[in-house]
């Protein structure tokens, strides 16, 4: 992953 | 996906549509601040750079080129072809503030030290704070036609509708997102005045007017 948190919201 | 979430998405965009529908119908800008619609613009480029690093899902690579480019139409409306009727002597708001603001909270407290998380958190905190100069504007002229007050109601509803979908979240996933939850909560705070004379006022048929 380029980064370490993921935000799967809009 | 969940209930809130997808009407709150929908709602956003559906407060896009209503901004257009209003620009177009009406032939004019008047009342709208190209300083929070710019902001927008800002904060959907910085915050939807990982459409290059991440796939999510088709619904949310797509929302996301929407809102960048509904945004940057959005801005070259005002901008170019309508900007003869921008109520620019209202749309005062000192949005530099906003902007050197979000910089230095997203840096001391970005969500990593990735460049695309700062610029990640940099966005979080520039939307809640974004709908200031628009709510600025109308209380500078006291009023705001019909159309543009549903176009602020959609969006804080918007706002609103993410709250409970973090709440639904964090009971079902145990999700958990401090910096959206925060910067979230004070973005709907922000509303609370408007939402309060918009249920009083234009939901009984009457012009959104400041007592």
């Amino acid at each position: 992953r380029a980064r370490n948190n993921v935000h799967d919201e809009l | 996906m969940n209930i809130f979430r997808l009407v709150a998405d929908l709602l956003h965009l559906a407060s896009i549509f209503i901004l257009l529908l209003k620009i177009q119908q009406t032939k004019s800008c008047a009342g709208v601040s190209l300083k929070t619609q710019a902001l927008y613009f800002v904060v959907f480029v910085t915050r939807y750079l990982d459409l290059f690093t991440h796939f999510y899902s088709v619904y949310n690579s797509l929302m996301k080129l929407f809102f960048i480019a509904s945004s940057a139409y959005i801005v070259y409306l005002m901008w170019k072809p309508y900007r003869p009727t921008y109520s620019a002597s209202t749309d005062t708001f000192r949005a530099e503030f906003l902007i050197v603001g979000a910089a230095l909270l997203g840096l001391a407290f970005p969500d990593s030290w990735h460049i695309l998380d700062i610029l990640w958190s940099f966005s979080i905190y520039l939307e809640a704070v974004a709908i200031l100069p628009q709510l600025f504007q109308m209380t500078r002229t006291g009023e705001a036609e019909t159309i543009t007050s549903h176009y602020v109601f959609a969006l804080g509803a918007y706002r609103a509708l993410y709250l409970m979908n973090w709440i639904y979240r964090y009971y079902t996933e145990g999700y958990m997102d401090v910096i959206a939850w925060v910067a979230g909560a004070v973005q709907t705070i922000l509303y609370a005045d408007f939402f309060y004379i918009y249920l009083t006022r234009v939901m009984r048929g009457r012009l959104f007017s400041l007592p």
